[in-house]
């Protein structure tokens, strides 16, 4: 079954969103299934591969590369009310070949109330979703908000790692220890949970983000720190205006050299071949 | 009274912190008495400014420029829970001759979840709590979470403006639409509440920035676009990491001299003199 990582951080703005748009393609490039789940009320991710909310009712729609519009009923925010048992396969567009979606809009805030309404549930309520279509995919990734509660909580307790974005700024850095403490909470609900590592977005060749890069690189032994940076490249936001990943509108940005070496990262730890 | 004024966007990192720390003392060195209110759970506001949590119990301590370390004994979740009837002056700290703060943690969220348990109490109970202190500032700058819930509502519900802070970018122009909703949903309980205007911010000469603004600034012609953008600079983090506000760091910054503008335009525009 499919390896589930939640892309999280507490901090707004590190990279989140542009990492699971773009490690995600890296690693479908790759030959693996993925599937890409938007947890943000925001719905940046469903936005950025251009997934369009129907007139009427719940679901989305997409136009593919060949003209055809793909369409669902339902969004992911149905698939995790507790009194929905459809699943998650109902949600889901396709993005490419072995790449799929399951989008969100901002009715993902009435999920959150239903979750937090009854917490025990709420936070086994995604992991319960996810279960039955592991064996479709390789790779899951979920695209968190920048806050600590249920939607982070509950996308933690569905997963098999966590993987923290971090711009090597002090606001960022002095994020980790709210999630490591959020982390260590989740473990009463999933107590095999792993920090994948630390991943440095928006890196520039500055004395400051080489003085955070290098002393986190010393202080957490523990953690893995990935060896790919993902550099500063403009040709990141200019790919999502262009409603495009990094590898269809530059192949050759530092941008998509950047994610293609961590997904390369990613898999050899995983021993995937 | 003051001019109450919520930094908000419910995009992440897109500036709204470094915006309250850098305005909030550009104001102040106009000679203006400068309130700032961290109602941010991660409170890097408070962070930026080197108040530090005491060892017991719920407030803050702060060391000066002279050494003397200033300190409360409540911080601002206290006086925001509805219960509490001490008044905000018990939660304020000293950082400058008429700049003051009052701090925040991640405790903010126990206050949150209060706020929440009586929604129509919860939406004013921060304009209630602010309204005894008006008279001793002239600006109140409210830093707001990356989020359109409780406490970005309350905030935006205390206020006689709201300034959005803007990446010329996809996701975060797309944040605007959410907040323009949230701040129409606010007049139920504020009905004066009126939009600041737009400041760009992380402003870079590319064709995709400079495309942002321009469209923008065509749009949406009823509401103001701050002439001045603040332009990507990396002093900004820097001066967060020397624990500075971007006029002690180096005052002859881009950072330094775009904050200042923003200022005087805001002071003209509020026509104090
Ligand atoms: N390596 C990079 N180089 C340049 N721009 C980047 C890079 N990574 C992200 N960005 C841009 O920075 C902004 C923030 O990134 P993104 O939205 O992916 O972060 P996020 O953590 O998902 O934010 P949020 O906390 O709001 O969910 C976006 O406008 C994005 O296009
Ligand atoms: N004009 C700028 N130039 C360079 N860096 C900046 C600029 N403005 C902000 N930053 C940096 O970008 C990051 C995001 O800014 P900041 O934390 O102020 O945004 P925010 O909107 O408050 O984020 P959050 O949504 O998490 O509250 C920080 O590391 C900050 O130091
Ligand atoms: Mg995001
Ligand atoms: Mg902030």
């Amino acid at each position: 079954g499919a390896k589930v990582m939640a892309i999280a951080q507490n901090k707004g703005g590190v990279g989140k969103t542009t990492t699971a748009i773009n490690l995600g393609k890296a690693l479908n490039l790759m030959g693996y299934k993925v599937l890409l789940l938007d947890m943000d009320p925001q719905g940046n991710l469903t936005q950025a591969f251009g997934c369009y909310r129907n007139e009427i009712g719940e679901g989305f729609h997409r136009e593919g590369k060949d003209g055809k519009i793909a369409r669902t009923e339902k969004q992911l925010m149905n698939a995790i009310m507790p009194e929905y048992n459809d699943g998650l396969l109902d949600t889901i567009l396709p993005l490419g070949d072995g790449f799929h979606i399951s989008p969100t809009d901002n009715r993902l805030d009435r999920a959150l109330l239903s979750l937090e309404g009854n917490p025990m549930k709420g936070y086994k309520r995604l992991r319960k979703v996810i279960e039955p279509v592991k064996k479709y995919f390789d790779y899951i990734l979920i695209d968190c908000p920048p806050t600590l509660g249920m939607l982070t909580s509950t996308s933690v307790i569905a997963s098999t790692s966590v993987l923290f974005v971090m711009q090597p700024e002090p606001f960022s850095v002095a994020g980790m220890e709210n999630l490591l403490e959020m982390i260590e909470n989740a473990r009463d609900y999933n107590p095999d949970v792993m920090v994948e590592g630390v991943l440095f977005t928006q890196y520039r060749k500055t004395k400051l983000h080489e003085g955070y890069t290098q002393s986190l690189r010393e202080s957490v032994g523990h953690i893995r720190i990935f060896d790919t940076a993902i550099r500063l490249n403009t040709d990141l936001p200019e790919a999502v205006d262009s409603l495009m990943d990094i590898f269809e509108y530059n192949p050759k940005s530092m941008g998509a050299v950047d994610y293609r070496n961590v997904a390369v990262e990613l898999a050899i730890a995983d021993n995937k071949d």
